[in-house]
């Protein structure tokens, strides 16, 4: 029978096997276009 | 003969396990190994382009990094001396900003922050009748067909379509509109006008 | 932590500056212009004032980009979290691999500064685990360790310089983070073990192989989470996932880097489950990049006939120093030495027997560790008297003794765990590959019970009939024991006990013939 610990480590790894690593997750993000930095109107999103 | 687990009766038994509750026995009789998105076969190393343990094949070719002479990169700048020598980003075809769907506008607004691209996408979308809330900051446009279903010099109440960037679509809804608090045609900077 | 008053709000704000200044100057690549502006505000703010307030200022700013995926989980979906997420991480891990390319001259400074970083999100990663218990997110944590090694393993000659250092913090980081210690990470653990460049630089490029041991603690460490439920056969989808992610590393290791596979067998072997059967063929099928396997069906293959039956596998481990204790040690000497006392095999199986290891009650790597003992010690003295292995030089030894004493006096646990001991050194074709073959039909055609061949036939057929690879020993030798009328295999009662059975060894006769 599985002991104490190993019941609270499979409850820990099945509550983060409901959010899985994606790919991007280990990818750099990538910019396909060149920054061209601008200063933008204040009430447009800044970030 | 052995009587327990351990002899042919054990394994005669896991034999006939497989056929009913494969579950069971999928850690001994295992899986077929060439169906784990892997091509055992290659000639070449798999590791250069592993996708991962939950991968469902190698990565795409662009998230591979590569080592490209300085002279290609788009985004960053040659130092020459002290001043910043742009790249090859003068020679990359010219962005057609008027032939984008307003989706990719949307992802150009919001994802190129402090950018003139954010200023090139909005003044498009302006010109396809969508107007950016100053105070919502979001963008709203007419829905079609439908008209205000009350007006005045300086307002109007109606149904409009908001473009929602969390759930990533075009969303209806009821509204009371001041036009002071919509934006004004978006000022493009004269060397992008071309585009 | 009683932060210095104001700590917290202005290194909050620095990091909302680097943010933006990182999306809008730098690029995926590098941020030289963005951070030559920077440096001078941080410096000014009296960040880098002392080791204390770095210390403080990345544990505030990490704190920061985990607080940022909590809170956004109450917002919003998770791509638009996954996205801001990555936004900010991203820009911290970039400011971090800039002090540490930047601090200093020396490697000394910029190592230290890197292990800071990986212990303060290390220590905030097991606090996290802790206090969030089933909400824990292993997003913001997985980001960080692999967008630093990715900007730490760019080819940048300041890196270059301390790449084995670079390596051995990780190494030790992951290790502390292992799956058992915290399980709610184990998934994003695997994912940076298992991510291309992890694998690329622990295992290709580092120079002589010197990440190896590295490496396979880290590989240990998974096995050793997945042992208790794999051994119950409790393949839950959460387990099968991470076992199924664990098979794709180990082939992606197999089809490259075979030779890590074979120095390591024995380590991994002790770490997976005896009813893991398909796992363990695995490893045992790795053999040497530069050795040509002859087809194991080729007829009348002797191994007398390979060159590399003279060589003996690598063994990384020292053998003798896994028997324990040390007095059991002593009398397994003597007795190879003096075939004597004969006390020692009447107390052999006691000793085996002693285990902490709820759910079994032998010791499986005490019995690994001595068939492969006993064995390479029996291959030297026989190489010593300028003979080659074979069913009459390896008869009538104390060596042997020992082994036939185990397929008699064991249980029929006891005896199917020593079985496979013995099977677990059929491998590629080496000196050792080929002793244990002949002890382990020197045991069917010498064993005066039908119970030791059966056992036998069951250890050896089981893992047979699952999905391939099977190791190119075990196929040799099982065809050998079907083959060579010597062992009279066919008139066994046990080959006939049941139609599946008899079905079975005719396609796998088949199959071998």
């Amino acid at each position: 029978p599985l002991g104490k610990d190993h019941q609270h480590q499979f409850q820990m790894l099945e509550a983060s096997s409901y959010h899985m690593p994606l790919p991007s997750d280990s990818e750099r993000m990538r910019q396909f276009l060149p920054r061209n930095p601008f200063p933008t109107p204040h009430y447009y999103p800044q970030n | 003969m052995v009587g327990d687990q351990f002899g042919m009766v054990g394994l005669l038994t896991f034999i006939r396990v497989a056929e009913t509750d494969p579950n069971l026995v999928t850690l001994a009789l295992g899986f077929d190994l060439t169906a784990l998105g892997l091509n055992l076969n290659a000639t070449d190393s798999l590791y250069p382009s592993f996708g991962g343990p939950w991968g469902e094949g190698p990565v795409r070719a662009e998230d591979i990094e590569y080592q490209v002479p300085q002279e290609y990169n788009i985004s960053d700048q040659l130092r020459h001396g002290q001043e910043f020598v742009s790249s090859i980003r003068e020679k990359l075809s010219p962005l057609k900003i008027p032939r984008y769907k307003d989706e990719l506008l949307f992802y150009l607004f919001y994802t190129y922050a402090g950018d003139v691209l954010q200023v090139l996408s909005a003044a498009e979308l302006y010109n396809r009748d969508w107007r950016y809330h100053k105070e919502e900051k979001i963008w709203i446009t007419r829905a079609p067909g439908i008209n205000a279903v009350e007006k005045g010099t300086n307002f109007e109440r109606g149904t409009y379509y908001f473009f929602d960037p969390i759930s990533w679509r075009k969303v209806a809804k009821e509204f009371y509109l001041e036009y002071d608090k919509l934006e004004d045609r978006p000022v493009v900077p004269p060397s992008y006008i071309h585009n | 932590y009683d932060d210095p008053q104001g700590l917290v709000e202005k290194s909050e704000i620095l990091l909302r500056e680097w943010v933006r200044l990182y999306a809008t100057q730098g690029s995926p690549k590098d941020s030289s212009k963005a951070f030559s502006s920077f440096i001078h505000e941080l410096n000014s703010s009296g960040i880098l004032k002392n080791d204390d307030v770095i210390t403080r200022f990345f544990r505030i700013c990490v704190q920061c980009c985990i607080n940022q995926v909590y809170q956004g989980l109450q917002a919003g979906p998770m791509n638009l979290i996954r996205s801001k997420c990555y936004q900010s991480v991203d820009a911290l891990v970039r400011l971090v691999a800039l002090l540490i390319r930047h601090i200093g001259d020396s490697p000394t400074p910029k190592v230290n500064l890197m292990n800071k970083f990986l212990g303060i999100v290390a220590g905030i990663l097991i606090q996290e685990h802790e206090l969030q218990k089933t909400d824990f997110q292993q997003l913001p944590f997985h980001r960080m360790f692999m967008m630093l090694f990715y900007d730490l393993n760019t080819q940048d000659q300041v890196f270059e310089t301390i790449s084995m250092q670079i390596l051995t913090g990780f190494s030790n980081t992951l290790h502390i983070l292992n799956p058992i210690k915290v399980p709610g990470f184990a998934y994003a653990w695997l994912e940076i073990i298992g991510n291309r460049l992890f694998i690329a630089r622990m295992l290709a490029l580092a120079s002589e192989q010197k990440c190896w041991a590295m490496y396979c603690q880290l590989i240990l460490d998974l096995f050793r989470f997945l042992f208790p439920f794999l051994r119950n056969a409790e393949l839950a989808k959460p387990v099968a996932t991470l076992y199924r992610g664990t098979l794709r590393v180990l082939l992606v290791i197999l089809h490259d880097f075979p030779d890590f596979l074979c120095d390591y067998c024995y380590h991994f072997l002790d770490a997976i489950p005896p009813n893991c059967i398909q796992m363990r063929n695995l490893v045992l099928s790795a053999f040497p990049r530069n050795m040509r396997l002859p087809d194991p069906f080729t007829a009348n293959l002797k191994f007398e006939m390979l060159a590399d039956t003279a060589m003996p596998p690598r063994i990384l481990s020292n053998v003798g120093a896994m028997i324990q204790p040390a007095s059991f040690k002593k009398d397994l000497d003597s007795y190879l030495k003096a075939r004597g006392p004969v006390t020692f095999l009447s107390e052999l199986r006691t000793n085996l027997q002693v285990t902490n290891e709820p759910g079994t009650r032998y010791n499986i790597p005490l019995i690994n560790a001595l068939v492969l003992y006993v064995g390479s010690q029996h291959i030297q003295v026989i190489r010593s008297r300028n003979q080659t292995p074979n069913m009459s030089t390896i008869a009538h030894t104390s060596h042997m003794d020992i082994f036939q004493n185990l397929a008699v006096d064991l249980d029929t646990e006891g005896r199917y765990l020593f079985l496979n001991a013995l099977a677990n050194q059929l491998r590629f074709p080496s000196s050792h590959t080929h002793y244990f073959s002949l002890v382990i039909l020197y045991l069917f055609a010498h064993s005066n019970t039908e119970d030791v061949q059966e056992q036998i036939t069951r250890v050896l057929l089981e893992r047979l009939v699952v999905n391939r690879p099977h190791p190119w020993g075990l196929l040799v030798t099982f065809i050998e024991l079907i083959k060579n009328p010597t062992y009279k295999f066919w008139q066994h009662e046990f080959v006939h006990c049941a139609p599946e059975v008899e079905k079975l060894f005719e396609s796998v006769a088949r199959s071998c013939m």
